[in-house]
């Protein structure tokens, strides 16, 4: 018995984990930490997929630059081949003159936000469809005749006389141009298929456009119209000068622009300038003035009566 | 990490709309063009 109770037996076991509670770290804080590791783990991640998003998107960035480099390139070289082209045919001028017009303005309703998105091809080939409808239609319609005649400030009469009968058909007032344009048919028709539209510029509202579409298919009438001191005598056919761009029509088509408000000497035109100071025209020029002049009924009455009215005058005093 | 991620974002979003821009352009001038060439055909 005393030999067993020599031998100590004793485990010295803890009973009381608690007494080293202070020295373990703490369940929350371990979650914290852990927590705090994933947090950064995820971050450096997603800035990663952010870099190569970054990446790609730049590269999108690069590849779209260089195609849009590429094709504008080919479309100044295409510019150019039509500009020499036009140069070369100057009838078809005006028809590329109103398709640059229209893709202008696509252009600038684009760039305002107009609409235009990355899949815009369905978009693109209607509109091209309506542009080369609009082009068929352009080239069918008839020629295209523009007249600028300058008249006096008073008159505010919508007439330009050119030697034909005409008949009015109608009269329309615009928002973007206030004076009225007046619409007439050659007094031919239906046989004749020409037709005028005669208008204010909006520039200077002291020069009369006319605008003719068509070609006459008769005679011009052998008696010229005779004319108010007002509104010039305009034929038509004579000469082409080239069109302003300031002033501009409603018809579409190639067009032919006689402008007879322009009093400035013109380089192009020294030859016919010089042609008309020689003194073989201007008397040619007189006797076509007194002719036309002697034709005018209300002229010779009025004449009659500045005459009689002078001699009436001179009878008066001498009694 | 944050200051980054939000620089990231920032280079990210300019790209993008300079790409959505790009493709606008493109997508005017190809329209421009092909209209062009339909002229000229």
């Amino acid at each position: 018995m005393e030999y067993f109770s020599l031998v100590d037996t004793s485990l010295d076991l803890n009973a009381n984990p608690l007494r080293h509670i202070d020295e373990v770290p703490d369940n929350k804080e371990i979650q914290s930490t852990f927590l705090e590791l994933g947090r950064k783990i995820s971050a450096k991640e997603e800035n990663r997929a952010l870099m190569e998003e970054l990446n790609r998107v730049s590269a999108e960035n690069k590849k779209l630059t260089g195609m849009l480099t590429v094709l504008c390139e080919n479309y100044n070289a295409l510019r150019s081949q039509l500009m020499d082209y036009v140069s070369k045919n100057p009838v078809v001028e005006q028809v590329v003159v109103g398709k640059k017009r229209k893709a202008d303005s696509t252009a600038t309703a684009t760039a305002n936000g107009g609409g235009a998105n990355g899949g815009g091809n369905s978009e693109s080939s209607s509109s091209d469809e309506d542009s080369c409808k609009k082009t068929k239609g352009e080239h069918v319609k008839a020629k295209i005749s523009r007249v600028y005649v300058r008249t006096e400030a008073n008159d505010t009469s919508l007439i330009v006389k050119d030697g034909y009968q005409w008949r009015k058909y109608g009269q329309k007032v615009t928002r973007d141009n206030p004076s009225p344009r007046a619409y007439f048919k050659c007094a031919f028709a239906p046989s004749c298929p020409v037709k005028k539209k005669v208008q204010r510029s909006i520039e200077d509202q002291s020069v009369l456009v006319a605008t003719y579409e068509g070609e006459h298919n008769h005679p011009h009438p052998s008696r010229v119209e005779s004319t108010p001191s007002s509104n010039r005598c305009v034929t038509l056919g004579g000469s082409a000068a080239p069109f302003p761009a300031s002033l501009s029509s409603s018809f579409p088509g190639p067009t032919i622009t006689l402008d007879l408000t322009k009093s400035k000497p013109n380089p192009d035109s020294k030859n016919s300038n010089q042609a008309m100071n020689s003194p073989e025209f201007q008397q040619f020029f007189v006797e076509q003035m007194a002719s036309s002049l002697t034709k005018d009924p209300s002229f010779k009455a009025a004449l009659a009566a500045a005459i009689s009215g002078r001699f009436l005058q001179q009878n008066q005093t001498e009694k | 990490v944050k200051q980054e991620a939000s620089a990231l974002v920032e280079e990210l979003n300019r790209v993008n709309a300079e790409n959505k821009k790009l493709t606008e352009m493109l997508t005017v001038l190809c329209e421009n063009y092909n209209a062009l060439q339909r002229h000229l055909m």
